[in-house]
């Protein structure tokens, strides 16, 4: 069964399964570890003791200690995390990027980022909807939103401010040292997402092509001395602000293929390019126009009541192309408002529903015939002009003529000698 | 009664060329 059609054969809303979006995608990453070999410390947590220093060795040449990019969206499982590291950063803190394209529009519900350095004090989600060539801040964490963000601590979202970026100070503690995480809900919150289908804004809000996420600010660094000689060893003093890393195990986009309610799933075209299988008489990468001859209304998004599927213009196949009309849309009651173009078969009107001038309806075919107009074929001389009445084909006759066609003189008349008056009366 | 058609030989079309049908 499809689920774009009801039992019935009707059109009615279907969405694409929900996925996470990252996984098996390429992570663009402005640093990694390994290039050339590095030795990294971080601190653990153990029962034993509380915190302690482990140390270990980064070499991107070698599988068994490389941490690429590569590992942030690869098959996780609770025992073994694969991470990505950053290099070891120094002084001031530095941004470290991930940016991940999802190669199409989706509709997402959450971004999140498993950890297994210490979450960072300062961190922002960057969104783009135009395959990167333009961001928009989605999300800001920081102990210091003001001073990093210029953006007020956890602000009231309402239905004025719930399309922007907002900023927490929630997912900035130090602890867990590893395996924290940050998670996004990019409804949660967002007064319209009670009814999605009617808000244009938060469907704009939710609709991403690549995420980059930008790590500005490592935990209080003086807190976390990682110089360490051995492999494992106490925590130092505190008070020297040393190198520090970004460790990331797994990032994922949660959301679904956006097709605009005309799809249930996505696929990958032969150059790999992911694409919608539209319906109801829609196409594009996001089923978001009409296919041709399918603009007797305005596209839609199909919505939980109603399918809003394209509809085919009414040309009674006397036309091939048709344009949408607004102004019409408006007077018929937001019903029908498609203009057919080039009406064939010598009709005319705007669903080519009557015969053009010079021919007449042949009532004894149905409209859609390609014979249902014939010529009216008025006699060159015996008419007095080219068209005929649309119903019966009675061309006008001059003075004395009769006929269907005027090719005849009326009873009481003769021919004559002049085509201007072709009969005569015999009186 | 069935009136004839129109005899198109028979009309004068010195003045009237350009009305002339075709194939008249």
């Amino acid at each position: 069964a499809d689920p774009c059609y009801d039992e019935a054969g009707l059109p009615r809303r279907c969405i694409p399964e929900f996925i996470n979006a990252a996984f098996g995608q390429e992570v663009s990453v402005s640093s990694v570890c390994g290039l050339p070999p590095s030795r990294s410390c971080g601190l653990l947590e153990r029962e034993d003791r509380p915190t302690v220093r482990s140390c270990q060795i980064c070499d991107a040449s070698d599988p068994r200690h490389a941490h690429p990019a590569s590992y942030l969206t690869d098959l996780n499982s609770a025992h073994n995390l694969s991470c990505w590291q950053s290099e070891n950063l120094q002084g001031s803190p530095l941004n470290v990027n991930l940016t991940i394209s999802l190669g199409k529009k989706f509709e997402i519900t959450y971004v999140s980022l498993q950890f297994c350095s210490p979450r960072p004090e300062s961190m922002a989600i960057y969104k783009s909807m135009d395959y990167g060539r333009t961001w928009t801040p989605y999300q800001f964490y920081s102990s210091q939103c003001r001073r990093m963000y210029n953006r007020p601590n956890k602000a009231t979202i309402t239905k004025q401010n719930e399309q922007e970026a907002l900023c927490t100070d929630g997912h900035t503690e130090l602890y867990p040292l590893s395996g924290g995480l940050i998670a996004f809900s990019t409804l949660d919150g967002r007064p319209s997402g009670k009814d999605f289908d009617s808000s244009p804004v938060l469907q704009d809000w939710v609709t991403v092509t690549d995420i980059r996420v930008v790590f500005s600010r490592p935990q209080i660094t003086r807190a976390l001395p990682m110089s360490g000689r051995e492999n494992e060893e106490p925590l130092g003093p505190p008070g020297v602000l040393s190198t520090y890393y970004y460790a990331v195990g797994d990032f994922q986009v949660g959301g679904r293929c956006k097709c605009n309610g005309h799809a249930s799933r996505c696929l990958r075209e032969k150059e790999g390019k992911l694409v919608c299988e539209c319906k109801h008489n829609t196409e594009g990468p996001e089923c978001d126009r009409c296919k041709p001859f399918h603009y007797d209304r305005p596209w839609q998004r199909a919505t939980a009541k109603e399918a809003n599927e394209c509809l085919p213009c009414k040309c009674n196949l006397h036309a091939r192309r048709c344009r949408f009309n607004m102004e019409l849309f408006k007077l018929s009651g937001r019903k029908s408002g498609g203009v057919c173009m080039n009406c064939r078969h010598n009709t005319a009107g705007r669903h080519c529903h009557y015969c053009k001038e010079g021919f007449y309806r042949d009532m004894s075919k149905a409209i859609t015939h390609r014979r249902a107009c014939k010529a009216c074929d008025c006699h060159p001389v015996g008419a007095a002009g080219k068209t005929c009445n649309q119903t019966t084909g009675q061309c006008p006759c001059k003075d004395g003529v009769t006929g269907i066609t005027c090719n005849r003189c009326a009873k009481g008349y003769q021919q004559s000698r002049s085509p201007v008056a072709p009969c005569i009366s015999e009186r | 009664e069935v009136m004839p058609t129109f005899d198109m030989a028979l009309f004068d079309w010195t003045d009237y060329e350009d009305m002339r049908p075709i194939d008249s």
